[in-house]
């Protein structure tokens, strides 16, 4: 799920969005002992110049942004905004064969977006 | 670089958790087995974010590396029914296999424990031998660990009859006997799994130099 309108919708400074992965909505509830779902987010919004407090940027992405704002060229948009900082997620599950299986996922949630 | 993305969210939520299949009808619901949950719990992401940094791909409670651990019964094929011993000082014999046809190739096992509960009025001095099953035509070293009544015995197999660095059998077939100095002696073997951990190096990240 993604729960417009949270946050002031798609626009505003690039930063995370709430999206919901609910194991329910694929039919998986039986299978997976534990989460039910997980917060896995998205990132989206603008990458303008750097703001103090704003997303973390790289150097790179900032001449972009200046370009950007001097002389738009097709082709050559502004920075992107992406995952900046991932953390893992843990699934307890019964697999086919009807054991017990633990896996751990890294990079699975959106903690933060930055601009690249 | 994943796979060609499947169609379908399904589809694409199994490549992205690295599962070969869907799941198929409804699992035969047991209990969790509790050593399942206090490792579920101990890597909630929650605890990682109150800064306890988790290592990727590594048990802490276990000490080993790994990022998927099963806990698989043994599939009862001919177990429980202990077998006659003929040999003085040998008591009743088990044969217990475990199916570890999930197991995917690239899987490497980095802990297998053996877990078996035995009921037995008075189990004092006694051992129980654990070797690969005849059947599995490779003898391997033999295990003894002692009985402690009341208590699960356990035996960790990689080395032994589980080898690091091979990829694991589709099944694994195992010879329990009792020592127990007495070949009429009773004892019931009531539940027998085995906790496997196995690393599966793509799905860790690749060290990142600091900048």
């Amino acid at each position: 799920h993604t729960e417009p309108g949270v946050g002031g919708g798609p626009g505003g400074a690039c930063r995370p969005r709430r999206l919901h992965v609910s194991f329910r909505e694929v039919g998986w509830h039986r299978w997976v002992i534990a989460p039910r779902g997980f917060l896995a987010n998205f990132c989206q919004g603008a990458c303008t110049l750097p703001e103090p407090g704003g997303p973390p940027v790289l150097n790179h992405a900032v001449l972009r942004a200046l370009m950007h704002a001097a002389a738009p060229t097709p082709g050559a948009g502004p920075p992107c905004c992406v995952p900046a900082r991932l953390s893992p997620i843990s699934v307890l599950f019964f697999d086919n064969s009807d054991n017990v299986v633990l896996r751990h996922y890294e990079d699975m949630v959106a903690d933060e977006c930055g601009c690249r | 670089a994943l796979e060609a993305a499947p169609s379908g969210p399904t589809a694409a939520l199994l490549q992205a958790l690295r599962l070969h299949e869907a799941p198929r009808g409804v699992p035969a619901l047991r209990p969790v087995p509790p050593v399942m949950w206090r490792l579920f719990r101990r890597r909630d992401p929650q605890a990682a974010r109150t800064g306890h940094p988790l290592r990727p791909c590594h048990v802490e409670e276990l000490g080993v590396a790994g990022n998927i651990v099963r806990h698989i019964p043994d599939s009862g094929l001919s177990s429980r029914s202990p077998e006659p011993s003929r040999t003085s000082g040998l008591g009743p014999k088990w044969t217990v296999s475990f199916d570890l046809s999930a197991v995917g190739p690239a899987e490497r096992p980095t802990r297998a424990r053996l877990e078996v509960r035995l009921e037995a009025e008075d189990a004092r001095g006694w051992e129980l031998s654990v070797a690969l099953s005849a059947a599995a035509g490779r003898p391997g070293p033999e295990l003894r660990v002692p009985v402690r009544p009341g208590l699960p015995l356990r035996a960790d197999l990689l080395g032994a009859a589980v080898s690091a660095n091979a990829s694991l059998p589709r099944t694994l077939r195992l010879a329990l006997s009792l020592h127990c100095g007495a070949t009429d002696a009773r004892a019931r073997l009531a539940e027998a799994s085995l906790l496997l951990v196995t690393l599966d190096p793509r799905l860790c990240p690749p060290l990142r130099s600091r900048r």
